[in-house]
């Protein structure tokens, strides 16, 4: 480990007011700040210390979060975790200030209990340094820092901190770098000029250019404000410009020096899911050799070597550059678009073979559910095709929104079959990428009637006969009087009018029965008849206009299946 | 459409079937409202006569012998008059709404559609010898931002910005020949809304090579407008 004040940002002549201080008398700074390091009362971020009189002051605030004065005699040090905004790796040490959610609600107090009752709480986890409703990251989630919302119907929600990796933290320098690693896909800088000069389009505008870069669908890409990023893998940092006639341009952004990869002997083996793996292996599980990268014969695909450089797409060795479980490479058998591979272990554990799945005997269960199965609360996890069900608060291979959030009392643990949306019986989301979701391998309680989903009473198959719709093209009604009382002739009669066109002969699908209003010809005003008075050969009738069927749109009586190919 | 499976039957109750007059199914459509049809211009390219289609609704096999199945004839076409690939049909007698009958959604005029929405696409189209022929078959993908389906590896800027592209980078499943002017919908919270009218592609379900769609929340004030004023 280096010089202790290497962890602290030093600035000589400041002295920042705080209620939470404690006073040391040492020789020096690193005396000093072991103080810091070492102090039980509250979180130590930095301290002071006076030259002359040897104060050595610990301090529980900096100045992100206090006021600044000057003082000739003084040198602030501050821890540099606590200044950062922005998070290293999944920001278990993040220490910033940010404080709602990244769809801007604001956080909730760790400290309280209301809107939400917390498990996470600043006396059960002193080290996770839970302040005010900062985001934070208690437990490891792999998401990054997060905090509980003053939402009452969102209990947490995840935090939009930029990520750190990469930037060269210099004493008193910015602490956001004006230079980029590999193609630029970690850039936190703030140009806001495109190569040419043109000035940037904010991110979260439509104007001039519409886009679908929000921070909705590119959560934890950084995209604010209108500074220049990378969010799509392009080969460096973009944005959209503000000039109607160029929709967007790349930005330059100087290069950092590369670090060396991040992994040593590990890159000759794979430890998680291998994404730093840079060995030589090129075949797949199978024995299919890989294609190379940059090739696009047998398979074309987008994984162009310098439009990703930190991926190092080299020849045809097996990588995981896109977070899948293990690395895989595209093989020259045009049969095979894509394998992985068996690359040895670090951990010296047998390689991680893809074998391919074998479906589980569906359990057979003699459980049953009462009702529509809103209340079961069995164990039973397979469909009645027998696919395993997917866990309730995983969200692949499905996404979906039937957490124990938004469905605090329908009880989804684990992978069990459950009814949260009162469908007509219980059912799960399946393992089955194609298969999206299937009713449960369950009988009902009292027998095994199957059960014919109610036919809402507005829905009916046949059209009402005493009303039309538009121009009543349609009307199967019995009305046979005209709008002014004469009654209507037989279609099939030549008497008292003679017609030929108009008979059941001529138009078998109008309906044209005994002597019924009808509208065989489409006529916009409605439905005729010929009429029994000799004097006047048709006249139109009088039928009610039927009201507007309510429907909801978008909104079908059947669930879709959403299978979803990968 | 190509892989994708057999839908349950009538879980897509909007779409609807573009006939001839002899009752051949070559197009799909979407019932936007009891009386109206979204679909693609280039399925009327055979004829301006509105007497020369048909439409049929509430049907899951395209042979169309259901009892929920309603057919309608056309009383007038409308195509989108700066040769945008989007049409619209009055039919002459409104579609009964029924379960197997049900208009979709239409989006807010310029609504934002960004990449990776799950989207899904249905069709009695061309399924390529994958299972499923005659079966209204369904698929899902993530929509691709333009600005990716532009690049040189993929569509190489054939797509313009009242278009969108759909579908997965590997290939494998995508809306085929017969599937043109069927809808694109994308759920949101609770029911479907349509983005996109299927339009064109280069092959069907080639790595590479996303389909593309009309961008339906471009055409939202002339969707109105010919509603409205006919």
């Amino acid at each position: 480990k280096g010089d202790i004040l290497d962890d602290y940002l030093r600035t000589d002549g400041v002295w920042i007011l705080t209620r939470n201080k404690e006073f040391y008398s040492t020789n020096n700074e690193k005396e000093c700040a072991e103080k810091c390091d070492a102090e039980i009362n509250f979180n130590c971020r930095g301290f002071l210390f006076t030259k002359k009189k040897l104060q050595c002051l610990t301090l529980a605030e900096n100045t992100k979060t206090t006021v600044v004065f000057h003082s000739e005699d003084a040198v602030l040090y501050e821890k540099k975790i606590y200044l950062l905004q922005c998070k290293r790796g999944i920001g278990k040490d993040y220490r910033g200030t940010e404080a709602k959610t990244w769809r801007g609600i604001p956080c909730q107090k760790w400290a309280e209990k209301s809107p939400h009752n917390p498990n996470f709480t600043p006396e059960k986890h002193p080290r996770a340094e839970l302040e005010e409703n900062y985001c934070r990251n208690p437990d490891g989630d792999v998401r990054g820092p997060w905090c509980y919302t003053t939402d009452p119907a969102t209990r947490f929600d995840y935090c939009n901190i930029p990520e750190c990796e990469g930037q060269v933290m210099q004493t008193g320098e910015d602490p956001t770098v004006e230079c980029m690693e590999c193609n630029g896909e970690d850039y936190h800088g703030n140009v806001s000029r495109t190569e040419s000069g043109l000035e940037c389009q904010r991110w979260d505008a439509q104007e001039p250019h519409m886009h679908g870069y929000t921070l909705k669908h590119f959560p934890g890409k950084d995209l604010k404000m209108n500074y220049c990023r990378n969010p799509d893998g392009e080969l460096r940092p973009w944005c959209f410009t503000m000039s109607p006639t160029k929709r967007w341009e790349y930005c330059n952004i100087p290069r950092c020096t590369m670090h060396p990869p991040a992994s040593g002997l590990g890159s000759q083996c794979i430890s998680g899911n291998g994404d730093d793996y840079r060995g030589r292996i090129a075949i797949t599980a199978s024995g299919n050799t890989c294609q190379h990268w940059n090739l696009q014969f047998p398979h074309k695909h987008g994984w162009i070597p310098d439009r990703y450089p930190c991926k190092n797409l080299e020849e045809n060795y097996c990588r995981n550059p896109d977070g899948e479980k293990m690395p895989w490479c595209y093989t020259t058998n045009a049969t095979a678009r894509w394998e992985y591979c068996t690359i040895p272990s670090c951990d010296g554990k047998e390689p991680d073979t893809p074998a391919v799945d074998q479906p589980e005997q569906a359990q057979a269960t003699e459980e049953c559910y009462q009702g529509n199965g809103v209340s079961y609360r069995g164990t039973a996890s397979f469909t009645i095709t027998g696919k395993k069900c997917q866990a309730w608060n995983s969200m692949s291979p499905h996404r979906h929104n039937k957490t124990s959030e938004h469905f605090p009392n329908a009880d989804l643990r684990q992978n069990y079959c459950r009814n949260p949306d009162a469908d007509s019986r219980p059912w799960c989301y399946t393992t089955d990428p194609s298969v999206r979701w299937e009713y449960c391998n369950l009988k009902r309680c009292n027998g095994n009637v199957q059960m014919t989903l109610p036919k809402p009473p507005q829905t009916t198959l046949e059209p009402n006969p005493d009303c039309i719709h538009s121009n009543g093209i349609d009307y199967r009604g019995t009305v046979a009087r005209t709008a002014r009382g004469r009654t209507c002739q037989e279609w099939s009669s030549q008497t008292p009018h003679k017609h030929d066109y108009f008979t059941p002969r001529t138009h078998p699908k109008s309906g044209l029965e005994k002597n019924y209003c009808r509208n065989p010809d489409g006529d916009v005003n409605g439905p005729w008849c010929y009429t029994t008075d000799p004097r006047k050969a048709w006249e139109y009738c009088d039928i009610p206009k039927c009201p507007p069927t309510q429907y909801e749109c978008g909104k079908a009586k059947t669930r879709p299946k959403l299978c979803a190919q990968r | 459409i190509v892989a994708g499976c057999i839908s349950h039957p009538h879980s897509w109750p909007w779409q609807i079937s573009l006939r001839t007059s002899y009752g051949l199914h070559f197009c799909g459509g979407t019932l936007i409202d009891p009386q109206w049809v979204l679909t693609a211009s280039h399925c009327l390219e055979k004829s301006s006569r509105p007497s020369s289609y048909k439409v049929y609704l509430g049907l899951h096999e395209e042979r169309a012998l259901e009892t929920s199945v309603q057919k309608r004839d056309v009383e007038k076409l409308f195509k989108e008059p700066h040769r945008a690939d989007i049409a619209l049909l009055k039919l002459r007698s409104p579609a009964i709404i029924t379960d197997q009958v049900i208009p979709v959604c239409l989006p807010k005029e310029n609504a934002v559609l960004g990449g990776r929405e799950e989207c899904y696409v249905t069709g009695w189209g061309d399924t390529k010898g994958t299972p499923g022929e005659g079966y209204l078959k369904e698929t899902g993908f993530p929509v691709i931002e333009n600005k990716i389906c532009n690049r040189p590896e993929f569509l190489n800027g054939r797509v313009k910005k009242h278009e969108l592209c759909a579908g997965n980078i590997h290939g494998g499943t995508d809306t085929c020949q017969g599937d043109s002017g069927g809808p694109l919908v994308c759920l949101d919270q609770d029911r479907f809304v349509q983005h996109g009218v299927t339009s064109w592609g280069l092959g069907c379900a080639q790595p590479m090579k996303p389909g593309v769609y009309v961008r339906v929340s471009n055409y939202i004030p002339w969707i109105k407008s010919i509603m409205e004023n006919n």
